[in-house]
């Protein structure tokens, strides 16, 4: 049973696993990563199976950017300010991050971004 | 987001989480879901890592991210990390990253090398509390061993109040969702009362894969910013992840 107000808190669920139902959206696939590839080869594979998904949360993220600046700017800061941080990264993680951008087609400036929004969302 | 670390009364230990992101990031009126958490989950992966072809870790990565949320380094350790949030927090840290002063680590690089390099759960647990950050955060980590399991909060220069497991005092789980343990939590944003309610309710005889599941789709626990629940066992060397949803009436967060 379920509380009809926030925070909608439900009595203790029971019997959810093996998962399946409306709560349930699918399994998440597997791949493997060959760690003696070099860097910016490691991912290829599972960003060719990704690559629209990972296009289109670019795109959302670039409305975002203009709902909040709609001049462009902060896209622009992005494009062409951050690929410039890429080398200052650690690697082989900057060189994952460049093979990254190369397999989806994503400019390097929003895979990085993608990369460093765990410190960048803290503003 | 929710993680837990839980020992059942084997001393086998089970690390679950639920990953919750996309907060204020475009709600999505019709479809009353987070535009952003809605466009990573088509994103997902199961990663085996490996070298020599050997396993080295697994994780559940959202693919472009090269960095580690959610991994375990089978029969070794496991480790998730949670968002925390300080007004000293990671803009500070790039602000001093682009400055020039780069002695600190982007938090998902630290999680992937811990993931990639340390070889006991004594020395992740190091690597976790000592090593700077650019930014805050919350690092919970499992060992393989009955009592190995902890909560590292973190400031990005100090390791706060370390959380362990003590089954002999009762507390055989640890819960942390993104507030710090010896706080009470926001009350607008209060996950970790209904997840111990049910956690307790459960009762370590009965803690396992499946009851732990049950936790983390109970709402508000599960709710619309749930992008996927991770089940991880140290002791078998598995990885399980599934998608999730969280149908209305579901707290937006």
């Amino acid at each position: 049973s379920l509380q009809y107000v926030p925070p909608y808190t439900e009595d203790c669920r029971t019997g959810m696993y093996p998962p399946s139902g409306p709560t349930f959206k699918g399994a998440v696939p597997w791949y493997t990563i060959n760690l003696e590839l070099p860097p910016n080869k490691r991912w290829t594979q599972i960003i060719a199976d990704k690559k629209d998904a990972m296009i289109s949360l670019a795109q959302a993220v670039r409305d975002l950017a203009d709902a909040f600046v709609p001049s462009g700017r902060l896209e622009e800061l992005v494009d062409k300010a951050l690929p410039l941080m890429i080398d200052t990264l650690p690697y082989p993680f900057n060189e994952e991050i460049k093979g990254i951008a190369t397999a989806s087609g994503v400019p390097l400036g929003e895979t990085l971004l993608l990369n460093i929004f765990y410190e960048v969302f803290t503003v | 987001c929710t993680s837990l670390v839980a020992e059942d009364p084997h001393g086998n230990l089970i690390h679950a989480r639920n990953m919750d992101f996309g907060l204020f990031m475009g709600w999505d009126m019709k479809n009353h879901s987070w535009v952003i958490t809605e466009k990573l989950k088509p994103l997902l992966v199961n990663v085996d890592f490996r070298r020599n072809n050997n396993t080295v870790f697994k994780s559940t990565n959202f693919a472009g991210y090269v960095g580690m949320l959610t991994g375990i380094q089978p029969h070794v350790f496991t480790l998730t990390m949670n968002e925390r949030f300080s007004l000293d927090g990671g803009y500070i840290g790039i602000l001093e990253w682009i400055l020039g002063k780069r002695d600190g680590m982007w938090m998902s690089f630290l999680t992937r090398s811990v993931l990639e390099n340390a070889t006991s759960y004594a020395e992740a647990k190091k690597l976790l509390s000592d090593t700077k950050l650019l930014a805050p955060a919350y690092f919970i980590l499992g060992g393989n061993r009955s009592g190995e399991a902890c909560i590292i909060t973190r400031s990005r220069t100090h390791n706060l109040n370390p959380l362990e497991l003590a089954v002999k005092q009762g507390r055989w789980y640890v819960l942390e969702t993104n507030y710090d343990h010896w706080k009470e939590p926001l009350f607008l944003d209060n996950r970790r009362t209904p997840a111990m309610k049910c956690m307790n309710q459960t009762t370590q005889a009965n803690i396992s894969i499946k009851t732990v599941y049950d936790v983390l789709s109970t709402k508000p626990v599960l709710n619309k910013l749930t992008a996927y629940t991770t089940l991880m066992e140290v002791s078998k060397g598995t990885l399980e992840s599934y998608i999730r949803d969280c149908p209305s009436p579901c707290m937006p967060w």
